[in-house]
């Protein structure tokens, strides 16, 4: 509703004033002397005096910085850098205020008053970002939002012992107005916002310096989000351009993590592939990759390797979401349950694909969550099962169990689509040395060789294949059940008949197979 | 096929962590010293 | 078996504005502190120039063989960075001591006459930054308490 009468031009003069006396100083230098003057100004102007007034402030002084950097940026006179520094002017400014607004606000042992301006102005920038994208359209430029989102959070990281306090805070508070300007929000914003999400700082205090990795479940959000913006786009394969620079990006900003926080990856993969598309394979690749660092992989070619007798098989990754939870209804996991224990009901496996299938739209038909959460739950309990009666997981204790009757009937019940879906899921588990990628990698060995008709072994093969003829990196536990299954004679690979469909296909199988050997 | 992750201009044998040079989604190479902030004494802020 | 999928509507109007998003995309400067003389931005070198940073290019030593005048280059022209801060080590390494009132570089030239705990007095050599170029100072009496 409207402002009251004459604080647009108070504002206006005040935020110039600002501005020339932060530009009149030698940049770098500490404004604080400035600032104190200021502040006083704004008393005297009665902008302090309420929380609303102060709300209007921030409002009003950030449509006008983005005002003038949209007109400076209509100004045919002004290109290059002379417009980017012109504009820095104005933005720095403004950011500089709000910093020492937020550092110097309530005492200096009172962090909540900090931390309430800030969520305060960041909520209102985001604010005006969405009402700006909104309204301009194609129009919009993301760039002073950029500016002002990041310089802000370089003013507030810099080490300094009240900042330090509250850093957390700070964190969080832009983790959330990130969530808000999700691509999926502001699609006129997603590169500056991936930009902010991967800047060195900001990944640096997310997920290096925050002590307890306090910031890695944050920043695995903020993630998911950009891959959910991205999924419909990467179902097609032919990328536009727009989407390729953004798909590239992802691809430098997972490089990094795969690099620098491999745990990262290695705990946050599960809700990653939830919403990865499937035939996003090296994308997908990339983050099943990960290892800890303090593990040291066999080689997937040394001959004769015994997976069985590796000590990381006896261990089980760290699993941090809640799976099973998402397994719904009620209903089916209790018939899931009591079918485990007691493999009844009997319905329970001819129903099975009904729970699964969602739509009858080709390539939309299936619920993917639920189908992987499905596929790691009774996979867990399968392992949980056979460790009950003191046996290790391999082909032959994993064998005529409920759990496998399950696994077995949707390899079989499932169409084409259902049945990618789910092998997909069962891949999905394949990473570095551990009791999951062993009892996956078993268990699809075991499909292969129980199955009753050939397309389902041809499409076991396809989808091993397709993720390891894309570019590295490939994990671990893939490489190693796909070299048994074209070693090890039980599975008469060789013997099938799409092996040798295309001579291009025989001579790949052949490339891995003289890799391997 | 996918991308070559090798040629996205990351140091991918790097020992050290790649994060703290990390030139952005769009930098085909890492920050150089010129670009990295440092809180240099105060007095070499000549300006 | 999953194929493409046609966008919905609501990916449509997203793609536009991720599109026109594209023309405008940032710049690496915008992620920076302003630098008053060399922003980060990537100045497109002849493809027969090294493209890459040189191996090492952020450690003492490389800067340790740098010539002088490119030293006080990047001191002055790439403040407030990492590059600035290596620059100033260097020049200690070869014996240069940076006086904080004049923000000048200073290098002995010869034995000092006079020393005590406060200062030292003789003949310097130090760097002029606005004529751009070493010159002597004869009698200068540096103060240490201005030693950086």
């Amino acid at each position: 509703y409207e402002d009251p009468p004459g604080l647009v031009e108070k504002t206006d003069f005040l935020i110039r004033d600002w501005i020339s006396v932060y530009n009149s100083q030698p940049t770098g230098r500490d404004s604080t002397k400035a600032f104190s003057l200021f502040v006083h100004q704004m008393n005297c102007q009665g902008i302090l005096k309420t929380d609303d007034l102060i709300t209007r402030f921030f409002r009003l002084s950030t449509q006008l910085c983005v005002e003038s950097v949209y007109r400076n940026m209509s100004d045919q006179n002004l290109t290059g850098n002379h417009l980017r520094v012109k504009c820095f002017n104005t933005l720095d400014a403004f950011v500089r205020l709000v910093a020492l607004l937020v550092k110097h606000s309530g005492d200096s042992t009172n962090s909540t008053t900090k931390i309430h301006l800030l969520n305060k102005v960041l909520g209102i920038v985001a604010g005006c970002l969405l009402q700006d994208h909104e309204q301009r359209g194609t129009e919009f430029q993301q760039f002073p939002y950029h500016r002002i989102f990041i310089m802000l959070f370089l003013e507030l990281n810099v080490p300094e012992p009240v900042l330090e306090t509250i850093n957390m805070h700070v964190l969080t508070a832009y983790c959330h107005t990130l969530h808000i300007l999700r691509p999926s929000k502001a699609a006129g914003f997603c590169y500056a916002w991936l930009e902010l999400v991967s800047h060195r700082v900001f990944m640096g205090r997310m997920l290096a310096s925050t002590p307890q990795q306090k910031g890695w479940a944050m920043y695995a959000q903020l993630l998911i989000d950009l891959f959910k913006y991205l999924a419909p786009f990467l179902r097609n394969a032919e990328l536009a351009k727009p989407v390729t620079m953004l798909y590239k990006g992802t691809l430098r900003v997972l490089l990094v993590l795969l690099h620098d926080f491999p745990e990262f990856l290695c705990d946050y993969h599960y809700g990653f592939c939830d919403v990865i598309p499937p035939n996003c394979i090296q994308m997908r690749n990339l983050i099943l990759s990960a290892f800890p660092r303090n593990m040291r992989l066999p080689d997937p070619f040394t001959p004769n390797l015994k997976v069985d007798i590796l000590q990381e098989i006896a261990f089980g990754p760290r699993v941090l979401n809640n799976f099973s939870s998402m397994i719904t209804p009620i209903t089916f996991k209790k018939d899931l349950d009591s079918y485990l224990k007691l493999r009844a009901p009997v319905t329970f496996l001819s129903e099975l694909r009904s729970n699964l299938q969602v739509s009858n739209e080709p390539g939309m038909r299936y619920n993917i969550p639920l189908m992987n959460a499905l596929v790691l739950y009774v996979g867990t309990q399968a392992i949980g099962f056979i460790r009950g009666k003191t046996l290790t997981p391999n082909m032959q204790t994993i064998a005529h169990s409920s759990h496998m009757d399950i696994f077995q009937n949707l390899a079989v019940d499932l169409d084409t689509e259902g049945r990618y879906l789910f092998l997909n899921s069962i891949a999905n588990q394949l990473r570095y040395p551990n009791s999951h990628t062993h009892y996956f990698s078993c268990t699809l060995l075991y499909l292969f060789a129980e199955a009753n008709t050939e397309a389902i072994q041809e499409q076991i093969t396809r989808v091993l294949l397709e993720r390891l003829i894309v570019n590295r990196p490939h994990p671990w536990g893939l490489l190693i059940t796909f070299i048994e299954l074209i070693k090890n004679p039980n599975y008469k690979f060789w013997n099938h008949e799409f092996v040798h469909c295309a001579s291009e296909i025989e001579k790949l199988f052949e490339s891995v197979a003289r890799s391997c050997f | 096929l996918g991308q070559d992750l090798t040629a996205l201009g990351l140091n991918l044998n790097s020992p050290d962590n790649l994060y703290p040079t990390f030139g952005g989604p769009w930098a085909d190479q890492p920050c150089r010293p010129q670009d990295l902030d440092f809180h240099v004494p105060p007095e070499y802020l000549i300006n | 078996p999953l194929g493409a999928v046609p966008l919905q509507k609501e990916h449509q109007s997203q793609f536009q504005m991720m599109e026109s998003a594209f023309y405008h995309m940032p710049q690496p400067s915008d992620s920076e502190r302003l630098r008053t003389y060399l922003p980060r931005n990537q100045c497109s070198t002849p493809v027969y120039y090294i493209q890459q940073p040189l191996p090492q290019s952020d450690t003492l030593e490389f800067y340790q063989r740098l010539g002088t005048e490119t030293l006080f280059f990047v001191f002055y022209y790439m403040e407030g960075t990492k590059a600035q801060f290596l620059a100033a080590k260097a020049l200690k390494k070869q014996s240069w001591r940076f006086h904080t009132k004049y923000m000048m570089w200073f290098q002995r030239h010869e034995e000092p006459k006079t020393i005590n705990e406060d200062y030292e007095q003789g003949t310097y050599i130090y760097f002029d930054y606005e004529k751009w170029g070493q010159r002597k100072k004869e009698g200068f009496t540096f103060e240490y308490k201005y030693l950086e």
